[in-house]
């Protein structure tokens, strides 16, 4: 795993972060449930808690689908190539490629499909980009979240081990360790 | 746009989307130090835009394969786990037009990727 120069954070006295979507994309409550199952996967291996904001203006975090040149400097270039960024803590934007098809189902691609399709897994990459909205940078271990690259089709969205190393050396493991003793489920 | 299953992908959709935004990088196949080739100054601009060249080294991409690039291409490997050799051989141009975040790997020529990193060894 690794951090964004200066090893940026969300303040200790901010672990409730808020998220909101851009009205302008008027997406429906599936799509908005693919995040909300992403930032869930964070918010289990650390102290950090996400919530939905319906002010664009309060929230910490603003989600947003855009195509090509869209105002930060990064323009996106159609379908496939670059498919999504984010800021480090504690901007909070996260941009996906408005030009991208995405799969919002959280099913396995049948693999006779996988080499002819463009069509991305949209909570695969919504979990790598949150990766970056907390502070993680890129990571070189292939099974990793925070590997840079997905092809199209594929679906990874566990947290592997680097990851929660990673984000743990950040926020701490919020007590997730004791909680799995508690209920007697680590394996 | 948004698919909630495989099967609501249209059949023609999928076999004209297999194009990737950097497929024309698969013709620089073999490309290696010494070359001039067109295209390379866009891979050039790939890897600037990924961290990999800095802003300030370069001015103006040529087609040139050069030691810039050659060390852009060392570094990408690295982070890639793929053979360090510098040139631009298939396992690397399959990497390279695979699609990605856009956040760059490399900030202000650092890393915390494979190519920041010292390999330890510890003797038993």
């Amino acid at each position: 795993y690794s951090f964004f120069p200066g090893k940026p954070q969300w303040p200790k006295r901010n672990r409730d972060l808020s998220y909101a979507f851009v009205p302008q994309n008027n997406l429906t409550d599936e799509v908005k449930q693919v995040f909300a199952r992403a930032f869930a996967r964070w918010a289990e291996v650390t102290p950090l808690n996400f919530t939905r904001s319906e002010s664009l203006f309060r929230a910490d975090i603003v989600i947003g689908f855009f195509s090509g040149d869209h105002g930060d400097g990064e323009p996106f270039d159609g379908p496939m190539g670059t498919l999504a960024h984010a800021s480090s803590p504690p901007t909070g934007m996260f941009h996906l490629d408005g030009d991208e098809d995405w799969l919002i189902s959280g099913e396995e691609m049948n693999r006779r499909i996988l080499p002819v399709t463009s069509v991305v897994d949209l909570e695969s990459v919504a979990v790598h980009e949150i990766g970056h909205l907390l502070g993680l940078g890129h990571s070189s271990v292939e099974d990793a979240i925070m590997y840079p690259a997905i092809s199209g089709g594929h679906r990874k969205v566990e947290l592997a081990k680097d990851d929660i190393e990673g984000i743990q050396h950040l926020y701490g493991d919020g007590g997730s360790s004791r909680r799995n003793e508690t209920s007697g489920g680590a394996e | 746009t948004f698919y909630t299953n495989v099967s609501s992908v249209p059949p023609l959709h999928l076999l004209n989307a297999t194009r990737s935004a950097w497929e024309t990088f698969e013709k620089l196949a073999g490309c290696h130090a010494g070359n001039k080739t067109d295209g390379l100054s866009k891979l050039k601009q790939y890897f600037r835009r990924f961290g990999y060249i800095s802003s300030a080294s370069v001015a103006n991409f040529t087609d040139d394969f050069d030691d810039v690039l050659e060390s852009a291409i060392s570094t990408y490997q690295k982070n890639f786990n793929l053979e360090v050799t510098g040139k631009l051989d298939a396992p690397t141009l399959q990497q390279i037009v695979k699609p990605r975040c856009g956040n760059p790997d490399m900030i202000d020529g650092a890393s915390g990727m494979n190519a920041g990193r010292k390999l330890r060894a510890v003797a038993r």
